[in-house]
């Protein structure tokens, strides 16, 4: 059987790995679905569609592997220390958010341990404790103005209120008090009960 | 500024324009691209009435007259460079797709792309000067990413050396194409190619389909808006029924194939030609993944800081509700997601650009992995980000319902992505085709290249190892 990979959790690298290695496993998964299928003399579409749950799991996981894989990258050509840091939480974060919805595939593939996925669960607890400081910092670097962001509640300075209220006087049912409804067909309706 | 915003922003601990410079790709293009959004916001023709408050013609129309100031100021300022028209379009249209999206991302690039020398000198300039306005008009009522399915035809006359556009059947209508209903009077339409009685397969058709004098309908031609849909409010989408309509031989593009004035049929040097459009516009997508998931996370960590409710301990005030746990396990690990597509998105127009040359020198190699590895990402991130977006909307009570809150137009003008281009599921199972090839060279000890060579490793240490 093949030697379990022991993932070191809060190494990002290692979780790349792991990544990786879930994805090989998922497409051979897929892969043997499909001779599988092949082999009960199936024709090679009937085959395929026979596999194509599995498949697109196979292709899901290598997505995801591809994903973590760059993230992983674009780290080495951060200089910055602090934003070298705040990202690095965030990649730690993306990959552990992953193991964690997908723990199945992973121990499926021996790449984890039950008791491991306790620590993966604590881990990314920790985890969002330490993005809680630079969250706003971090959406600020996306660096949207508020006229194309285009939303109350994502306002730079913060004062939605205000402006939801001026927002929503200026709706075009309120451009008069009372609404010509009232006048063309509640008024008669009241006039006749 | 809210006292709370403003608090949260002095706890960071790094330079928030160091990382917007890492975002945008340099600290250069950060400067171009906030002088060109000023350009936009500080320019009296592009002050803009709130959308929401408008019909959907309102909308239309507002989106058309602002479409044709952009062109002419395009023009005045000199901006030519893809990446900077994209930056100013996006800015006068404040990030919503607009009725000359497909003359501009679709129709130009494919006359460059596929057309003759002399079709570019026929219809390149017109375009360019919007006397022609195009749309590109593929999909059909009962056709979409199975385009071997479509059944428009194109029937080559050797008589009057013209070939006969027609649409056969109810479902063979040309169908969402953005653009087609009103705005546009040519369209490139994908139809299956017929002479001497044989069928060809998918080629474009450069079709008139409104008088370019009155803009009326052209005889033959049946085209008008196919009605309110999910978002999109500033597009016509279009359909597009054609009655045996006849065009000049000149207008079926024939860079790759051809057909000669005897009706002689010339296959393309490579079906692989049409892969380089899809890679780029599926590259493109997922950048967009990472832009509409952005957005929706600055909304909602910058309403979750702001927004005080309920009780984390007794007698104290209601905290932000950025301090339960709940909320940061909803947004954060979507915040990192929306980085991990940027640098994805980066990679991908990278990689296409890398390979795009290799093309040009006829070296196709590297194109089937990333022709699948685009269709895999593009599914990806546009599912994880249609479902991370409706997570911010959901997070910020009832006030993402409000359009004011801007979380449900970007929902609607994104979730699309997840069926355009290629329905998602389907590309997927395009990726695991390349994978299971790629899978079973590896199995017979074939050295694999590029993003998938992880399989020969793995594949070795999948194996049984002896005890």
């Amino acid at each position: 059987s093949s030697r379990p990979t022991v993932v070191n959790i809060s190494d990002l690298a290692s979780l790349v790995e792991a990544y990786k290695l879930r994805a090989a496993k998922l497409v051979e998964v897929a892969a043997k679905s499909l001779q599988g299928e092949l082999q009960k003399s199936r024709s090679p579409e009937d085959a395929w569609n026979n596999s194509s749950i599995d498949l697109v799991r196979a292709s899901d996981a290598h997505c995801h592997y591809v994903v973590v894989k760059l993230f992983a990258a674009k780290l080495g050509e951060i200089s910055d220390t602090g934003v070298h840091s705040a990202l690095s939480t965030l990649a730690l974060l993306y990959a552990l958010h992953g193991v964690a919805q997908n723990s199945g595939d992973f121990l499926q593939a021996g790449l984890l341990t039950v008791p491991q996925l306790s620590s993966v669960s604590q881990r990314l607890k920790d985890i969002l404790a330490q993005v809680r400081t630079n969250a706003v910092a971090l959406v600020d670097a996306f660096d949207y103005r508020d006229e194309m962001l285009n939303s109350v509640l994502g306002r730079y300075d913060g004062n939605i209120y205000e402006h939801m209220f001026e927002w929503a006087r200026k709706s075009p049912l309120n451009r008069t008090e009372v609404h010509e409804s009232y006048h063309k067909y509640l008024k008669p309706l009241q006039s006749k009960l | 500024m809210n006292p709370d915003i403003q608090r949260e922003r002095e706890n960071a601990t790094f330079n928030t324009d160091l990382l917007t410079y890492i975002l945008d790709g340099g600290q250069e293009k950060t400067r171009r691209r906030r002088e060109i959004e000023s350009l936009v916001i500080s320019d009296a023709d592009f002050q803009q009435e709130d959308a929401n408050f408008l019909s959907r013609s309102e909308r239309y129309d507002a989106a058309v007259r602002k479409s044709a100031q952009m062109i002419l100021k395009l023009r005045e300022y000199g901006i030519s460079d893809p990446e900077e028209i994209y930056a100013y379009k996006n800015c006068v249209h404040r990030g919503r797709p607009e009725p000359l999206d497909l003359h501009l991302g679709m129709f130009l690039p494919t006359l460059l792309n596929q057309a003759t020398p002399e079709q570019q000198e026929a219809f390149f300039m017109p375009a360019w000067n919007l006397e022609i306005i195009g749309t590109y008009a593929q999909t059909e009522m009962g056709h979409g990413t199975f385009i071997r399915g479509l059944e428009t035809t194109a029937t080559y006359d050797p008589a009057t050396q013209e070939f006969v556009m027609n649409s056969p059947t109810i479902s063979s209508i040309k169908w969402w194409p953005g653009g087609l209903g009103k705005t546009s009077n040519h369209a490139i339409v994908l139809a299956q190619l017929y002479t001497k009685g044989i069928c060809h397969g998918l080629h474009a058709f450069i079709v008139p389909i409104r008088s370019m004098s009155t803009h009326e309908p052209l005889p033959g031609i049946e085209v008008g808006d196919i009605g309110p849909k999910f978002g999109f409010d500033e597009v016509d989408n279009g359909y597009l029924k054609m009655d045996n309509v006849r065009i000049p031989r000149m207008n079926m593009l024939m860079k790759y194939a051809k057909v000669e004035r005897d009706g002689t049929y010339q296959k393309p040097p490579s079906a692989k030609l049409t892969y380089g459009t899809m890679v780029f516009i599926r590259s493109m997508i997922v950048g967009e993944s990472s832009r509409a998931l952005s957005k929706a996370c600055t909304i909602a960590i910058r309403y979750s800081s702001v927004r005080h409710q309920s009780e984390l301990r007794p007698g104290e005030p209601e905290p932000q509700i950025l301090d339960y746990q709940t909320q940061q396990y909803k947004l954060f690990p979507l915040l990192a997601t929306a980085y991990a597509f940027k640098f994805v998105g980066q990679y991908m127009t990278e990689t296409y650009h890398r390979i795009t040359g290799d093309i040009n020198q006829g070296d196709f190699s590297e194109l089937p992995e990333l022709h699948a590895l685009s269709a895999g990402l593009k599914a990806f991130t546009t599912w994880v980000a249609n479902g991370g977006i409706e997570v911010c909307r959901m997070s910020c009570g009832g006030h993402g319902y409000s359009r004011c809150s801007s979380l449900p137009d970007i929902y609607v003008t994104f979730t699309p992505t997840c069926t355009y281009e290629g329905e998602n599921t389907v590309m997927m199972l395009q990726t695991a085709r390349y994978l299971v090839k790629s899978y079973r060279q590896a199995s017979t000890g074939q050295q694999l290249s590029g993003i998938v060579s992880y399989l020969n490793e793995a594949h070795q240490r999948l194996q049984a190892q002896p005890v």
